[in-house]
């Protein structure tokens, strides 16, 4: 996309919320400090500064609308279009910015159905200081809403985005382009509540598992997300790899139409030909199309030509657009397309080298590689090899949920601590991210 | 591929058109859009979206046209005109 030759000539500009959400569980002030925070990702790196004032002069307006409300970009109740802001410029509009009111906005929620409005505001807060919208899946400039984006008081904008802003604006004095935010004190900014203001929806149920210290009955990348299943729920991640929520989701709320009494499932996997999702329990399969379950399901395992006694994972392989199983030490490859079982299956595991047997699950991710997960530890195995890459296992709970070695106190050896701390600090140290080179001239 | 119904195909022109992959719609010629133009139109959507191009209207590029998202379009208008010329 290309860069509009829009943006502010002054570099103190003014913001207002002029109307807040309706009926929205979020407060006022939650609202404010989100909106606070999300402009604060912006200035944070470059020379602008941003501050909250009374009155109807303010750059950035910030209005919570409905429907058509006057500017030429109607909103359409839940989903579809979400906000939109106006590009910098001399026109009274300019910079302003706008929330569809009838969205259910959240914050550091469970819910799997709503719009984080955090998320939302830093990519709208975007427009209105001139960035367009791209098609790199990392960047929050992209046009999709993609989730959560996670903690507001740490977000830190992918590097690509904060290249584009550079060039706009140039650096902020005291920021190293290369280097990790400063930790700001908290008692300079406005208070952002732990939890929205309905707490008892969200507290920790008694049989809600500890993700840190857990092994995953299944896993699965379903429309570019990560699915991590265990008992009851699931735990969701974006295609960027941020956790939705650290509250897990009850899997009878989200996938409607498997039986109320089924208390974990065995694998899960989005098939290729037609993206619907297939869920495993014992000898038993159901199709998903989206999150309903499709007539006639379940149905048994042996559809496949899987003998009975269920499956431990199931992927399906981009390379070659088959699907995997696997049970116990053996794997079977199936042809979705002609719906039936490729000849000479199952054989030995052993073929994939590396891989350990009796699987939790696998799946592909969007990197292209293959990811199995046993017990707290993953492999992964790259470039359509069967083997897996070298300094694998790793800890799922410290890669994919979010928590630290001490939190996940799995494979948290002295070996993987120090693979950790090594990537780390090779990052830091270097000058240069995604083939880009930094210049720094701010004055 | 399932054919697109006449549903999906309204929807992936107004989606097209309201985010600047098509230009708006000519008043003599009403809603009509060549279907080489509307192919093209399908291939950048999807190119900009990360999905295969097939310049189809298939369901992996329906289920983003249904993906929430902001109002503001991928490209400008001249973008779409210079891809039309």
């Amino acid at each position: 996309s290309v860069q509009p030759l829009t943006k502010w000539a002054k570099r103190n500009l003014s913001w207002r919320i002029r109307t807040y959400p309706k009926e929205s569980a979020l407060g006022h002030d939650t609202v404010r400090a989100l909106m606070y925070y999300a402009l604060k990702v912006w200035s944070d790196i470059t020379p602008l500064n941003f501050h909250e004032v009374a009155g109807n002069n303010a750059d950035i307006q910030i209005d919570f609308s409905r429907a058509d409300h006057n500017d030429g970009y109607p909103f359409d109740g839940p989903g579809g279009t979400v906000a939109h802001a106006f590009f910098p410029g001399d026109l009274h509009t300019s910079g302003d910015t706008h929330f569809d009111d009838e969205e259910s906005w959240t914050f550091r929620s469970s819910d799997v159905h709503g719009m984080d409005l955090f998320a939302v505001a830093v990519h709208e807060f975007g427009h209105a200081i001139g960035l367009t919208h791209i098609s790199d899946m990392e960047s929050i400039m992209r046009p999709y809403y993609q989730g959560p984006v996670g903690d507001p008081l740490k977000y830190d904008l992918p590097y690509d985005d904060k290249v584009r802003i550079w060039q706009l604006y140039g650096v902020r004095e005291s920021v190293s382009p290369t280097a990790k935010p400063e930790v700001s004190r908290a008692e300079d900014h406005p208070f952002l509540p732990d939890l929205p203001e309905n707490r008892s929806t969200i507290q920790p149920r008694k049989d809600e598992p500890d993700r840190c210290n857990t092994h995953f009955d299944a896993v699965a990348q379903i429309r570019g997300e990560a699915f991590f299943f265990k008992g009851k729920y699931f735990w969701r991640l974006t295609r960027n790899k941020h956790l939705v929520s650290l509250q897990p989701a009850q899997i009878h709320r989200f996938w409607r139409g498997l039986p109320l009494n089924m208390d974990s499932v065995d694998a899960v996997y989005e098939r290729a030909t037609d993206h619907k999702i297939v869920f495993f329990k014992g000898d038993r399969y159901w199709v998903f199309k989206d999150n309903n379950v499709e007539e006639g399901y379940p149905r048994p395992i042996t559809d496949f030509g899987l003998p009975l006694g269920g499956v431990d994972a199931a992927f399906s392989w981009p390379h070659n657009d088959k699907t995997y199983f696997f049970k116990n030490n053996l794997y079977w490859r199936y042809d979705d397309q002609e719906h039936r079982m490729d000849e000479g299956y199952p054989v030995e595991m052993t073929l994939w080298k590396g891989i350990p047997a009796m699987l939790d699950d696998a799946m592909g991710w969007s990197d292209g590689e293959i990811y199995f997960f046993k017990g707290k530890e993953y492999w992964k195995v790259v470039d359509s090899s069967m083997e897996v890459e070298q300094g694998y296992p790793q800890s799922t709970a410290r890669d994919w949920l979010v928590c630290s070695d001490m939190q996940s106190d799995g494979p948290g050896s002295e070996s993987s601590r120090t693979g950790a701390r090594s990537r780390h600090g090779q990052q830091d140290e270097s000058r240069s991210e995604n083939g880009y080179e930094v210049c720094s001239c701010t004055s | 591929a399932p054919t697109p119904t006449a549903e999906d195909i309204n929807l992936g022109v107004d989606w097209l058109t309201k985010f600047g992959y098509l230009p708006p719609s000519d008043p003599v010629s009403g809603q009509l859009q060549t279907q080489e133009e509307l192919s093209k139109a399908i291939k950048a959507m999807q190119e900009f979206g990360g999905l295969k191009s097939t310049g189809i209207l298939d369901e992996p590029t329906l289920e983003l046209m249904k993906t929430p998202r902001c109002s503001l379009p991928d490209l400008s208008q001249s973008e779409a005109t210079r891809r039309k010329r």
